[in-house]
C-alpha cells in the first residue's frame, strides 16, 4: 500500500475525483490548504481596498492506494489536473506500513 | 550608433525588450493573446507575473547577475558566476526558472559549480543569459565557446542545451562583429544537420520551455523578418515562453540591427534602471573583449 | 518513531482524545477534512432548498508515537471511534525518520 | 527526496517562509491545524462567558526536499520558528518514493 497526495488546482477537484472514481478509487480525503511556488499570489478587495495576497488556495487529496494501483492513480491525476499553467501542483507518493477500517477492525488491503 | 558598440548595445537592450515585451503573455497561447490583446504590440505589463510595463524578469536579471560577475576582478571565474547567480536568488526576483533553482540550490548546498546530467535538463533557462560572456569574448571564438557552455553547466547538463547554447553564442558573437544575417545562417543549418530535431523550417509553430521549441520559434522569426519590431511582435505573439523567445530573438535582431532599430517607445518604457545597468555593463565587457585578441 | 494519522467522525474527536491521554499520549495534531468513501455524502437544506453535499465533514488526528506504543494507540482509536456504521473512518500508519522539539532542539523519541 | 513538516506557532509563518528562501526553496504547502499538547489551550470571552478552548491554533507547513537539503531545512525552521516557550512546535521528517510535477510530468528531484 502506498499514500498518495495530490496538490491540485481548487476548479478541478470534482474533474479529478470523477476521473478517479472510473479507475475504481472511491475512498478520499481532502484538505484546503495555501499553496506558495513559483505562481505568485493574487490581489484580493476587502472592503474597498486592494491588498496582495501572497499565497494561492489550493486542495489536497490524499489516496490510499494497493501498491498495483499507484501508477494508474498518478496518470489519472496527471491527466485530468493539468492546465498546462504554472501552479498546477504536484503528487507526492509515502511508503505505508498498516491500514486499518475503524468500523470492521480489517487491516491492510482489504481496509482501503 | 554605429559599429561593434551599436550592434552589442542592441544585442543586450533587444533581450531586455524582449523579455519585457513577452513576459506579460508568458504562458498564454495565440488565440488566448489576439482576445486579450489582439496584435501585441507594445509593453503592457501585467502576466501571471503581475508586472509593470517595461519590467524584465530572469531572462534579463540572470543576464545581469553573470555580467557583474565577469566585472569583478579576476574576469571569467566560474565560482564567482555561480555565486552571482545565488546573490540573486537571495535577493527574491520576481521569477526564477525551475532547473535554474535547482542548480543554484545545490551549489549553494554543496558548493559544486557543475550540475550531474538530468533527462529534465533541456529546458532554455541556461541558453537565455549567454550575452555577457559572448561581449567579453568577442575576439576569441574558442573561449566564448567553452565559457557559455561553463557557466550554462551550473544549472543544465543536456546535450540539448549544450547545442543550443554553443550555436547562439556563436551566432552572436559572429553578429556583432558585423557578419551579415544569412553568414550566420550557416551555423543553425549545421546545427539541425547535427541535431535534426531543431529543424525549423517548416516551422512546427511550438514555443515551450523546451530548448528545441525556442530555438525553433526564434530561429523562424528572426531569419524569417526583415526588421527588429516584426521579428519581435511576431515572436511574442506565439505565445508560451514569449518572455525567453522574446529576449533571445531580442539578442540576435539586436546585434544584427543594431540598438537604433530597437523601437524607442520600447526603449523609453524599458525599467531605466535596466537599461541603464546594461549600458555601463556593454561598455565594459567590451574592453574586457578588446584586450583578449 | 511512526506517525499515525486518524480520519475519523468530527463529534468522536474528544472521546478519542480523552481515551489517547489516558494511555499518556498527549501530543495530537488535528486538521479538519472532508470525506469521500463509501459512507455518501448526505443532502443539506440551504435556505429552503435540498442539495447534495458529495462529501462528509471528517477530522484527521496526526499523532507520532515511539513504536512500541503504535499498536496501543491503534487499538485505543478502534475502540473510542467506532459506531458501526458506514464512514467511521481509517487508521494509516508511516514510517518515520526523524523528529525536532522546535523550542529545545531534541530529536528522537525525547522530542514527542 | 523526503518530505519535512513543520507544526509552528501561526505567527511565525512569515519569517520561517522568507528564511527558507534564503536557501533557495520557494515551494511550500501550508495547512491550518489545532494543535494539543504540553502547551494547554487558553480561555476565551464568548458572549460575555469564559470557556476553556483545549486546542491552540498552529500552521503545518509541508516541504519536499532533495535528500542534501534536510539538515539546512531543518536549521533554518528551528532557527526561526524558535520563541523558546512551550508550544513552538515541531518538525517531523518522512521518506518518499515519487515526486511528480502535474504541469510538466517531471518527476523526481527535477520535480521540486
Ligand atoms: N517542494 C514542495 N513541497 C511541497 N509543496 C510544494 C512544493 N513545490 C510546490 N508545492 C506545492 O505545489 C503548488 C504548485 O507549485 P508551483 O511551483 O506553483 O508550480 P509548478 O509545479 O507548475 O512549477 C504550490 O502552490 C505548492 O502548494
Ligand atoms: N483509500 C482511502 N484513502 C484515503 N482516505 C480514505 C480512503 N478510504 C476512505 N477514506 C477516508 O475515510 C472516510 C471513511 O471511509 P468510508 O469508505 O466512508 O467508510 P468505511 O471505511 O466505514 O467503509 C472517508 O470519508 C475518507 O475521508
Ligand atoms: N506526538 C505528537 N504528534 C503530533 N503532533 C504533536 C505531537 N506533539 C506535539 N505535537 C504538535 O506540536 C505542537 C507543540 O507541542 P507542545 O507539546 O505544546 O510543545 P513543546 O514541543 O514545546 O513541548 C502541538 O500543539 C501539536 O500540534
Ligand atoms: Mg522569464
Ligand atoms: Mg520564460
Amino acid at each position: 500500500m502506498k499514500k498518495i497526495e495530490a496538490i491540485i488546482k481548487p476548479f478541478k477537484l470534482d474533474e479529478v475525483k470523477d476521473a478517479l472514481s472510473e479507475v475504481g478509487i472511491q475512498g478520499i480525503t481532502v484538505v484546503e490548504v495555501k499553496g506558495f511556488g513559483r505562481q505568485k499570489g493574487h490581489t484580493e478587495l476587502y472592503r474597498g481596498a486592494e491588498y496582495v495576497v501572497d499565497f494561492l488556495p489550493k486542495v489536497k487529496l490524499e489516496i490510499v492506494v494497493p501498491d498495483n494501483l499507484v501508477s494508474q492513480v498518478i496518470d489519472t491525476i496527471e491527466r485530468t489536473a493539468r492546465t498546462g499553467r504554472i501552479g498546477d501542483g504536484k503528487i507526492f507518493v509515502y511508503p505505508m506500513d498498516e491500514v486499518v477500517r475503524i468500523r470492521t477492525g480489517e487491516r491492510g488491503e482489504a481496509a482501503i | 550608433m554605429s559599429g561593434v558598440r551599436g550592434r552589442a548595445l542592441g544585442a543586450y537592450l533587444g533581450l531586455a525588450v524582449g523579455d519585457a515585451l513577452g513576459a506579460p503573455v508568458e504562458f498564454m497561447t495565440q488565440a488566448e493573446i489576439r482576445e486579450r490583446h489582439g496584435l501585441l504590440r507594445e509593453m503592457v505589463g501585467g502576466g501571471w507575473l503581475r508586472l509593470r510595463p517595461g519590467q524584465v524578469t530572469d531572462d534579463t536579471e540572470m543576464s545581469l547577475a553573470l555580467g557583474r560577475a565577469l566585472l569583478a576582478p579576476g574576469g571569467f571565474e566560474l565560482r564567482a558566476v555561480a555565486e552571482a547567480f545565488a546573490a540573486w536568488i537571495r535577493s527574491r526576483p520576481i521569477d526564477v526558472g525551475n532547473t535554474c533553482r535547482q542548480g543554484i540550490r545545490r551549489f549553494m548546498m554543496d558548493g559544486t559549480i557543475k550540475a550531474p546530467p538530468r533527462e529534465w535538463h533541456a529546458g532554455n533557462g541556461a541558453a537565455m543569459r549567454i550575452l555577457p560572456v559572448v561581449l567579453a569574448s568577442l575576439h576569441d571564438p574558442e573561449a566564448c565557446r567553452t565559457r557559455s557552455l561553463a557557466q550554462a553547466r551550473i544549472t543544465h547538463n543536456h546535450p540539448l542545451s549544450d547545442a543550443a547554447v554553443e550555436t547562439l553564442a556563436e551566432m552572436t558573437r559572429r553578429l556583432v562583429l558585423g557578419e551579415s544575417k544569412p553568414a550566420v545562417r550557416g551555423l543553425v543549418d549545421e546545427l539541425v544537420r547535427r541535431s535534426p530535431l531543431f529543424r525549423f523550417d517548416p516551422y512546427p509553430g511550438r514555443a515551450s520551455g523546451y530548448i528545441v521549441d525556442t530555438l525553433q520559434t526564434v530561429a523562424h522569426f528572426f531569419f524569417g523578418s526583415e526588421d527588429f519590431e516584426t521579428c519581435l511582435v511576431g515572436v511574442v505573439n506565439r505565445g508560451g515562453d514569449a518572455d525567453t523567445t522574446g529576449a533571445l530573438a531580442g539578442m540576435l535582431a539586436g546585434a544584427a540591427c543594431g540598438v537604433d532599430a530597437i523601437p524607442r517607445t520600447w526603449r523609453r518604457t524599458l525599467d531605466p534602471k535596466v537599461a541603464r545597468e546594461i549600458e555601463t555593463q556593454v561598455e565594459v565587457l567590451l574592453a574586457l573583449g578588446a584586450s583578449v585578441s
